[in-house]
């Protein structure tokens, strides 16, 4: 059973995108 | 009847969801996306915005009554209406079973997919290739639900459909080519219908779907 | 008042929130999560269950109606009760805040960080640190929140506590140690309030705070 939350779908590069997609808009509202 | 002020960067597809609800719902919403009322990057960064809203994240709402709000699902449930919420507990659960989908599901390989070919990340070709993969399953249980649907909970539109349509947006406009989206007719057919609606198409403009899947912006 | 069942594999957290959301509302709630009534990995792949719940994923609730819900914020959100919910459109927008803050900002840093230690994943040095920066950006958040106020949201217990504290479970067994919480007692106050509480004593049974931070299992 402590497998199983193994199998979830997590997205564990959330943060580095959401860092990207600041950056990316900061840039273009600079 | 909610009146405020939406803080977010231009052309945010997450601010769209609760300015699409205000339109259905006739808040008065006032958008802060540029100078002088707004810069991001910067106003964000001031004492007096993180004091509101600590983490400094757009899409930011503050009612004229002060009331602050920061997330933009919650936004968009704020500032809709009963009848997009789901006017009974099943309704608003399968709302809220949707609007769960759309950042579970759609959002993570949109993104992946989506970002490099707007120079947003670095193009990662295995990362891209899974992702496609994601969007196909995301695509054949949306056509799935809507073979015999309209719309994706009831009869009419929903912060189900907005949410889910703002969250496909850029896949629609970017990367789903006609080849790609042939197998989801279905889905095709909700999206068109969805952003033609006038409350949509007063914050969208014209949609236009992608006529060539967009490689990646080296 | 719901009444059906919750299929899951045994110790979800995701499971759990509806479950307390049931304990709350009186809502009859038959947990289905070993032999024979479901196996994980076998019962969610077979036509019967793919029919109702497409992705095959769990938590996943049907009624004794015949009502199918996926999507554990929004089982949640069914089997609780208007309180829970949030009474008022302010109330209700503040609670899909927390919900959406905890899917968003919590689960995907606590995640990475609790795996290793559990030998479900690889650890992975750069990333864990990451994830430890991005759970004290949470905890100083929710900190500041809750230096206020004894819930999340109004007075009293609802759907954003049993949310944020179920995603956060892993993190205040496994890793959480004494020194690493130190700064952020509002947030241990809230958590040890929560589950304390008999409706998710009920489901949670004793939850005892980490002594000593898990390393990663190798």
């Amino acid at each position: 059973a402590v497998n199983f939350p193994g199998q979830e779908k997590i997205w564990f590069e959330k943060s580095r995108y959401d860092e990207a997609e600041r950056r990316f808009f900061e840039r273009v509202a600079g | 009847m909610a009146a405020g002020t939406l803080y977010t960067y231009p052309e945010n597809w997450r601010a769209f969801k609760a300015q699409i609800a205000a339109q259905y719902s006739g808040a008065a919403l006032k958008v802060a996306s540029s100078a002088p009322a707004f810069t991001f990057g910067q106003t964000n960064r001031t004492p007096a915005f993180l004091n509101n809203f600590p983490q400094g994240k757009v899409p930011a709402y503050q009612g004229d009554d002060g009331f602050c709000l920061f997330e933009s699902n919650a936004i968009a449930h704020y500032l809709g209406n009963d009848v997009l919420r789901g006017a009974t507990p099943q309704a608003s659960a399968q709302v809220l079973q949707w609007v769960s989908f759309a950042d579970s599901e759609i959002v993570p390989p949109a993104s992946t997919w989506v970002f490099p070919t707007l120079g947003i990340m670095q193009f990662n070709k295995q990362a891209t290739e899974q992702a496609k993969e994601d969007v196909k399953k995301v695509l054949g249980v949306l056509n799935q639900h809507l073979n015999t649907r309209t719309f994706l909970v009831g009869e009419r539109v929903s912060l189900a459909d907005i949410t889910v349509a703002c969250s496909m947006l850029w896949l629609y406009k970017q990367v789903l080519e006609p080849s790609f989206r042939q197998p989801y007719p279905n889905v095709t057919r909700w999206f068109v219908t969805c952003v033609n609606q006038p409350q949509f198409k007063t914050v969208l403009g014209e949609v236009k779907l992608c006529e060539k899947m967009a490689q990646f912006d080296a």
